[in-house]
């Protein structure tokens, strides 16, 4: 599936 | 990282401040909303699952931690410190929160980007962090005219989602297939809750008067 990019904001 | 993102970090953290140095001072919590409060809390813990699993840098883990730290420090503190929670005063604080956090969490449950655990409670936390100003503002209309602090410690929180806003448009201007959607809807909507406030902040600033919220 779509590789949903990491939280990486507060 | 760019300077939208690391000014709106910066503007958080010093509304927290803002905010324990008041309680902490005055050793009151008089004006402020224990509500509001607890919603952080649970936006903080919900956010920051990924804590022990995803690694992004020191800062991001350490700003985590402090996030997390002083929010429940706060609502400890309003709760169960002898001489604060006396100066709580819940009569005032009557916003009933409890309907915005099914209200965000229903609405995580279909508008998520992957309906996993955690990107399930991210896009909660998200919805509730856009609302969870509304009894500190409420609280703020009720009791008038409130100290100088609680006021500074709303317009801190206010304006750093603005800065946010400005990183979600720079990164999208500057970085290929970047969309946060459901963070910038969000943050849209959680900035202009304040839009009022922001008014009659700017209003006392200009009259240099004390802030008047209309009733």
């Amino acid at each position: 599936g779509r590789i949903v990019p990491k939280h990486d904001e507060l | 990282m760019n300077i939208f993102r690391f000014a709106g970090d910066m503007t958080h953290l010093i509304s927290i401040l803002v905010l324990l140095l008041k309680i902490y001072a005055t050793k009151s919590c008089s004006g402020i909303s224990l509500k509001t409060q607890e919603l952080y809390a649970i936006v903080f813990v919900a956010r920051y699952l990924d804590l022990f699993t995803d690694f992004i840098s020191v800062y991001n883990t350490v700003m985590k931690l402090v996030f997390i730290g002083c929010s429940l420090a706060i609502v400890w503190c309003m709760r169960l410190h002898r001489v604060v929670r006396r100066t709580y005063n819940k009569d005032v604080d009557t916003f009933r929160h409890y309907f915005l956090v099914l209200g965000c969490f229903l609405l995580a449950l279909f508008v998520h980007e992957k309906f996993t655990f955690q990107e399930v409670l991210w896009a909660f936390s998200i919805y509730l962090e856009a609302v969870a100003i509304l009894p500190q503002l409420v609280l703020l209309q009720r009791s008038g005219n409130v100290d100088n602090l609680t006021v500074q410690y709303v317009f801190f929180l206010g304006a750093y989602r603005a800065f946010y806003i400005l990183n979600w448009i720079y990164r999208y201007l500057t970085e290929p297939h970047f969309g946060r959607w459901i963070a910038s809807v969000a943050g849209l909507v959680q900035t202009a809750l304040y839009a009022d406030f922001f008014y009659y902040y700017f209003i006392s600033w200009k009259n240099n008067a004390k802030l008047q919220l209309p009733a």
